[in-house]
């Protein structure tokens, strides 16, 4: 028995949702009742008009992500090429980066959802490579930090300290925690020479000249002074182990006293006589040896010593 | 004209289907640029 025929549709019976930009559709109304018998059904009551439309939005839409996620793995292409770049460059430099990211991983997140809007501006990348140059820099600078302490005379005021390579001064400045003048020097031995040196007397200590190097020479030790005397300072490179080497790293300290200090006292006891030139150690213990080896100079001395004793009895 | 409203409603089926695939993409691509931006700060 068919009852379609006995349903008057002219009632305006709407068991369709409402849709507000949809016209209710005047097509016939297809209901497929599934297992509850309820609502669900398949809509093939839409217009063919209303389809189109729905497919042109939604092409347009596929456009639209194809557009963006091509820009996307653009700019991934173009960060990973520039990281792969970067830790080629530094291949040592990559633990520290690894430990940067953990810190920067919670700061990023607030930034995440703003790449999908910018669709990724790959500069800012570029310029934090920068930053995390800077400091490393900074670092290696201060790591060839040597300096040198060489004694004078306190009528002597100079900020000349002689040590072997040729210096063009460049600059003086007097600084608010010491009244002396401080001169700055750079190694003209070498056009390409990085080395600074920094030269100033010592607050505590006015006779005391204190120079700062900066950097290392890349070029070879120029042949040792010549022995100086009197208030000449000299500050032989060969005679600082921290200069003596080019590869010095560390900061190291050196005093040197090259001249005739009147208040050191703890060379005394190395003096033959009070008033007599200093004389190294080492020096006359070779003096020494050679003269007791010697068989004449025994005979001699035997000679001398018995006929003094004759001569006394 | 039936047969034409199932053919774009495939059509349509598709191209949302796709969308879907393409969002997914897009969200794990922006997730991989992050990561990778992070390496660099």
């Amino acid at each position: 028995m068919d009852f379609s025929s006995y349903i008057n549709t002219s009632l305006d019976l709407n068991i369709i949702p409402y849709r507000p930009h949809q016209q209710i559709p005047k097509k016939e109304v297809e209901t497929n009742f599934f297992s509850l018998g309820m609502a669900n059904f398949s809509v093939k009551d839409e217009s063919v008009d209303e389809l189109e439309e729905e497919l042109k939005r939604v092409t347009a839409e596929n456009k639209k992500l194809v557009e963006m996620l091509s820009v996307v793995c653009e700019n991934y292409n173009s960060l990973r090429s520039h990281l792969m770049e970067y830790m080629s460059r530094n291949p040592e430099k990559e633990l520290s980066t690894s430990s940067k990211k953990r810190k920067s991983e919670s700061s990023n997140n607030n930034n995440s959802n703003l790449i999908g809007v910018n669709n990724g501006n790959s500069e800012s990348s570029s310029t934090d490579e920068e930053s995390c140059k800077k400091p490393r820099e900074q670092e290696i600078v201060k790591a060839k930090i040597s300096r040198a302490y060489v004694r004078t005379e306190a009528s002597d005021t100079g900020l000349i300290m002689k040590d072997g390579y040729h210096w063009r001064k460049y600059g003086q400045k007097v600084t608010r925690d010491n009244p002396c003048p401080r001169a700055y020097f750079k190694c003209s031995f070498a056009p390409s020479c990085p080395v600074k040196k920094k030269v100033q007397r010592s607050v505590d200590d006015q006779s005391m000249l204190v120079a700062t190097y900066e950097g290392e020479h890349n070029h070879p030790q120029p042949a040792p002074l010549e022995s100086n005397s009197g208030s000449t300072r000299s500050a032989s490179l060969s005679s600082i182990p921290c200069l003596a080497s080019p590869i010095s790293s560390a900061p190291k300290v050196v005093t040197l006293d090259l001249t005739n200090s009147k208040t050191s006292k703890d060379s005394k006891s190395n003096e033959p006589r009070k008033d007599s030139p200093k004389v190294p150690k080492n020096l006359v213990e070779q003096m020494a040896t050679s003269l007791t080896t010697d068989p004449n100079f025994r005979a001699a001395l035997v000679a001398a010593i018995s006929g003094r004793l004759m001569h006394n009895n | 004209k039936d047969e034409s409203v199932d053919e774009l409603e495939e059509e349509l089926k598709r191209v949302t289907a796709e969308n879907k695939k393409l969002v997914e993409m897009l969200s794990v691509v922006c997730e991989n640029y992050n990561s990778l931006r992070s390496h660099l700060m």
